[in-house]
């Protein structure tokens, strides 16, 4: 139908709020309809139809903008550290990430450092048993640090390819536990050359403007290299991703869409962005 | 902040003006964007917005005071109204076991909450029971047991019976035994789109009669939160909501989005992993976080 529809305020003024529901955030959906805006004064933009694919090109262009350095998996061994707050879908994605790797034929650990949430640990477990994966706890410690150092002891031992660290979920304004996050990537970076290789923020789609914050406090304090964003199986868009790429530069890698161990995909621009539009 | 950007805004008007269409739209302008920003659903701030310049139209600048403190004041005892209203206290009427659901989507609280609410029923008299019912979880149901023992309140054991449905029968009939008065179900998260998933909600529901079905929304929700509100309260008929997380620096229009939408009262907030992190919500300081 937006074939049909003539190019006037209403219509920029409805794609401008689509924007701001999908979470893209008041300042960028602004300017990107402004940017937009322009074009349909040089008539360059006919209907409704291209307004809407040209705005798609628009946000296709910010993502496509962020240097990516692929997921690379052969730093033998490659260590990743997975953040972010509380409930995002860490555990679970590291869940699925162990298993995709086996699937890329590479022996992976679990380092199960949350030994703060109740039964995070035995959480952790079910997933190394269903991804067919090794992985490193400590019985009764309440000390990450301590886990985090068996693991890579582990890992040189075994010889593993990978080694994903799960960390306890934390709220990016509490300074005690960021700064224990720092501790433990701190660890990470002894053993291995380059380490940690990965630092994965994990991003539930439901996270409104506060995302950027998130992003800006775990960049600070860890180094995050790549997102990933979840439960995009869900109603929300995700948009504060593009708002976290474009301003802190950071690329998307997978996203996740269910609760199976299957439910991972790598992250695709086209795809995504036409998601933002349904 | 907003009063700053409203008092630019209004900096022509002094003395005998009045607040007109013209001299308001800047600052009509200024609070959509603080409430877009602090996550307001954009429908819910349209609809605000719009009430909000209602009120202020007509009304006489007098000397000595400020156009722009004048319409922060109704912005915010606006959103006070909005937020608070009804009643916050928890349904206890006629003879228990009180049953009261937890519900929402994925990793939004609900758990951690349940230990929450049962420490504080707990403190004020009665005898809570947790019933585990998220099957699909790994460790789910040892997470509410762990969570149980942290706050000393007995938790039905739902490993090897696989349905929820199973699950609080054999619990309604234990807690009679055991003298419980209220049962905090704990249940899946899902998504509001998921017809089975839901469905099976709505069959716990039927079954147990509870008096409250608490929503639980995290705080840093987006604008997707009136989405998820709408199809839960439709859905279950929501008594009331938990919003969880509050410990964060999200500014929470989640929670103006999601009163507008179900029209049900916010009763708690979530402030922290431990359990004593759990307060009554207070609309004024909510509101004023909000606008920032
Ligand atoms: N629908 C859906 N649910 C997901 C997805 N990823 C994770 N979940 C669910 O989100 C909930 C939280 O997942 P967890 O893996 O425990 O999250 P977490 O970040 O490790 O949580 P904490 O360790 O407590 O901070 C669980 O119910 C998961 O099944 C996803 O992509 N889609
Ligand atoms: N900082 C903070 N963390 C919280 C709060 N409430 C819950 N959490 C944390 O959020 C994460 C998810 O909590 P859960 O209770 O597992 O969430 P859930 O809704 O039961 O998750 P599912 O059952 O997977 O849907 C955990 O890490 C909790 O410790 C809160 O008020 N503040
Ligand atoms: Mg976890
Ligand atoms: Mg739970």
């Amino acid at each position: 139908f937006l074939a049909t529809r003539p190019i006037d305020e209403d219509l920029l003024e409805e794609l401008e709020e689509m924007l701001i529901g999908a979470d893209i955030g008041v300042q960028t959906s602004m300017e990107i309809i402004e940017r937009v805006r322009r074009e349909v004064d040089r008539k360059a933009l006919k209907n409704g139809e291209e307004l809407k694919e040209h705005i798609k090109k628009e946000l296709l262009r910010i993502l496509a903008e962020i240097p990516n350095k692929g997921f690379n998996l052969d730093h033998n061994p490659t260590i990743i550290l997975v953040v972010g707050v509380n409930g995002v879908g860490k555990t679970t994605t590291i869940g699925k990430l162990a298993n995709y790797m086996r699937g890329q034929d590479k022996t992976v650990c679990v380092c199960a450092a949350d030994t703060f949430r109740a039964a995070a640990v035995e959480q952790l477990q079910i997933w190394a048993e269903r991804a067919g994966v090794d992985i490193v706890l400590k019985e009764g410690s309440k000390d990450p640090a301590a886990v985090v150092y068996d693991a890579l002891e582990r890992v040189n031992e075994t010889n593993a390819d990978v080694l994903l660290v799960d960390t306890a979920g934390r709220l990016h304004n509490n300074p005690n536990l960021m700064n224990e996050l720092a501790k433990i990537r701190r660890i990470t970076t002894r053993d291995f050359e380059n380490a940690p290789h990965h630092v994965l923020l994990i991003l539930d789609a439901v996270t409104g403007q506060n995302g950027l914050q998130q992003a800006k406090k775990f960049v600070d304090k860890v180094g995050v290299t790549d997102l990933i964003i979840t439960k995009l199986d869900g109603t929300a868009k995700g948009g504060i991703a593009v708002a976290i790429a474009n301003e802190l530069n950071m690329p998307i890698q997978f996203i996740g869409v269910g609760e199976q161990m299957n439910d991972l995909l790598p992250f695709n621009h086209q795809d995504f962005v036409n998601l933002l539009f349904k | 902040s907003l009063s700053e950007k409203l008092q630019k805004s209004f900096r022509n008007l002094t003395g005998k003006g009045k607040i007109s269409e013209e001299n308001v739209q800047s600052a009509l302008k200024e609070i959509r964007l603080a409430l877009l920003e602090a996550d307001v659903n954009f429908k819910v701030v349209k609809k605000f917005v719009n009430e909000v310049k209602e009120e202020a139209l007509g009304q006489e600048v007098t000397r000595g005071l400020d156009p722009g403190q004048m319409l922060i004041k109704i912005v915010n005892e606006k959103l006070i109204e909005i937020l608070g209203g009804s009643s916050p206290e928890l349904n206890f009427k006629g003879s228990g076991p009180h049953i009261i659901m937890m519900v929402g989507l994925q990793g939004s609280g609900k758990t951690t909450s349940c230990g929450k609410l049962a420490k504080r029923l707990a403190a004020e008299g009665r005898h809570p029971f947790l019933v585990p019912c998220d099957v699909a979880r790994p460790a789910a149901i040892l997470q509410l047991q762990t969570v149980g023992k942290q706050v000393d309140i007995p938790v039905f054991d739902s490993h090897g019976i696989g349905k929820p449905l199973d699950i609080v029968k054999k619990a309604t009939v234990e807690a009679r035994n055991t003298g419980r008065d209220v049962l905090i179900i704990d249940t899946a998260g899902r998504l509001h789109i998921d017809e089975a998933l839901m469905g099976e909600l709505k069959s716990l529901r039927a079954f147990l009669e509870p008096s409250e079905i608490l929503f639980v929304a995290d705080a840093m929700t987006g604008q997707d939160a009136v989405t998820s509100a709408r199809s839960f309260h439709e859905a279950m008929d929501i008594t009331g909501v938990v919003l969880s997380k509050m410990d964060g620096d999200a500014r929470g229009g989640a929670a103006l989005s999601i009163k507008s939408v179900t029209e049900r009262p916010i009763k708690f907030i979530g402030t922290g992993e431990g359990m004593e992190g759990f307060e009554r919500f207070h609309p004024d300081r909510v509101a004023s976080r909000i606008l920032g």
